[in-house]
């Protein structure tokens, strides 16, 4: 099933916040495509240690909801760095 | 994963506690101690060195924060993300350590709900010393939480990590890569409390004494806490009289300094003129810098201008501000500011009407009464009063040491209790040493009586 736009939501702000997906451009406020979005799932889910489908599954919204630090996992160009 | 972007290009960092959680069952120095040993991780293995410091320019400023704390990291209450630290440069946050004041923060807990402070802190000094998120599911720098790590002065980095962080720093001199080293007793560290856990089965050695059994040697008020002094071995209370451990801990151990052979204390009071600590036994006397022994002793308890033979009992009358020293049926006043005893000593004992002309000790309390011990009973004299307070003796087992009533009486019957529920009880001082063999003491480490 395709996920529900909340999780959607909440998984495009988390990618972001994490480094897997560059933040909206405040500008324009353009977009992820569906393609990057898969991608970056993907990159987030082999991050974790699950299969690297690219699809926002519930094993994929439970790893998003664990307790974890705040800092990034990737560098992504342009997105907000720690340091 | 990233490279590490920065390493520190110092190797002896500060650090410092600015603020503590607010509503935890962690205390201050618990806190203090695990950040001392999620640090200490790290520079066992490489040469850092780290060091605690009071003032406001550490290195490692952590903080216990909550929600938007205006670093551009705002925290998100209960859950979600519970930490964060800055990694090494110029920029004056540079390895600053924030952790989210919104979790439940635990230290050996059997709460499944909470979050254990010493895994998450080993986790965020690796980014404050360097170190990215990685996926290895062995690493601690995981971004994700996965549970306790285990004892804090037993944790050994996964091999990962260990190499991530040679790759930065080297591999500390004394460290072989595949060998851990030895723990130093040398520096000077917060204490870790062996907090109370869940059990309700303790073995118990044979030479370790019960605290719901002992008349104590030597009884103090140090830095506001209680001190119970047995044999080789102390219990401590904080200062809102909460026992840190059913298990005493060793007295060498804690009070470095103090010879390895010896078996017990005589007296321990804190001097009020310095809030140096002074152990006496027999003819010698030791002072104590927090918990490091003083250079030059021990000394000859002449120096006090008491006989040979040592002291019994010491502590500091609040009422005077004078100490006070006992042996048998005598007393001693002794002026800590002017470092002489006061003319006119020894007198007979007791000054106070009540109480015992021997004691075992006294101490002063934050209540800001005296209490004087003696056997397994305990006295109490408000204030500026000559007279023990009514309604003593009472039980020290009971009202200091967290024992029932059962268990005041002596550990054979607490494993009576759990069997038989016999409620009989022998009287003071007929301990019958020969029942307390039975190798175990039970607990049910939930009695709140005191606390």
């Amino acid at each position: 099933p395709a996920p529900r736009t909340e999780d959607l939501s909440l998984g495009v702000e988390w990618l972001s916040r994490f480094g897997y997906l560059p933040p909206p451009d405040p500008v324009t406020g353009q977009l992820q495509t569906q393609e990057e979005l898969a991608k970056a799932i993907a990159a987030m889910q082999r991050f974790g240690g699950l299969e690297a489908t690219g699809v926002l599954d519930e094993a994929t919204l439970k790893l998003m909801k664990t307790p974890r630090c705040s800092l990034p996992d990737l560098a992504v160009p342009g997105a907000r760095r720690k340091r | 994963t990233t490279p590490a972007l920065t390493k520190w290009n110092k190797r002896n960092l500060s650090w410092r506690v600015r603020t503590f959680p607010r509503d935890s069952s962690l205390g201050r120095d618990t806190v203090r101690a695990l950040m001392y040993y999620a640090l200490k991780v790290w520079s066992d293995i490489t040469p850092l060195n780290f060091h605690e410091v009071a003032g406001s320019n550490a290195d490692i400023q952590i903080d216990f924060s909550k929600a938007d704390h205006n670093d551009g990291y705002p925290f998100d209450g209960p859950g979600g993300t519970v930490a964060h630290a800055f990694f090494p440069g110029d920029h004056h946050t540079a390895g600053d350590t924030h952790f989210d004041d919104d979790e439940a923060w635990t230290f050996r807990s059997s709460d499944a709900h909470g979050t254990d402070l010493f895994a998450v802190a080993v986790h965020e000094f690796g980014h404050a010393i360097g170190l990215t998120h990685i996926s290895a599911i062995q690493s601690i720098m995981r971004p994700y939480y996965q549970g306790p790590v285990g004892d804090p002065l037993k944790y050994d980095l996964p091999y990962e990590d260990k190499v991530r962080i040679w790759q930065l720093y080297g591999v500390r001199e004394s460290v072989s890569p595949t060998a851990k080293p030895e723990a130093t007793e040398t520096d000077n560290h917060p204490f870790l409390p062996e907090l109370p856990d869940n059990r309700t089965t303790v073995p118990l050695r044979k030479d370790v004494p019960h605290r719901c059994n002992a008349n104590f040697d030597a009884v103090a008020q140090i830095r506001g806490e209680a001190f119970f002094f047995k044999g080789k071995y102390f219990w401590r209370l904080t200062r809102d009289r909460h026992l840190v451990s059913l298990q005493p801990a060793q007295i060498h151990r804690f009070w470095r300094g103090l010879p390895l052979h010896l078996d017990s204390v005589d007296a321990v009071y804190e001097r009020t003129s310095d809030h140096k600590i002074v152990f006496f036994k027999g003819d010698r006397y030791w002072v104590f810098k927090d918990n490091n022994v003083e250079e030059g002793y021990p000394r000859p308890v002449s120096d006090f201008s008491l006989p040979p033979g040592g002291i019994d009992a010491a502590f500091s009358w609040a009422h005077n501000d004078k100490t006070y020293f006992f042996k048998d049926h005598l007393y001693w006043r002794y002026d800590d500011h002017a470092r002489r005893m006061d003319p006119g000593y020894p007198a007979e004992s007791p000054l106070w009407r009540g109480i015992p002309s021997i004691l075992d000790d006294a101490m002063r309390w934050s209540d800001g009464a005296s209490y004087f011990f003696r056997g397994k009973d305990y006295w109490k004299v408000l204030d500026s009063e000559l007279e023990a307070a009514p309604g003593y003796p009472q039980s020290t087992a009971k009202d200091w040491l967290v024992c029932s009533d059962l268990q005041a009486d002596g550990p054979e019957n607490e494993v009576r209790a759990e069997g038989a529920r016999t409620g009989a009880r022998s009287r003071p001082g007929q301990h019958d040493e020969s029942r307390s063999d039975s190798g175990y003491e039970v607990c049910s480490c939930t009695s709140d009586a005191s606390s």
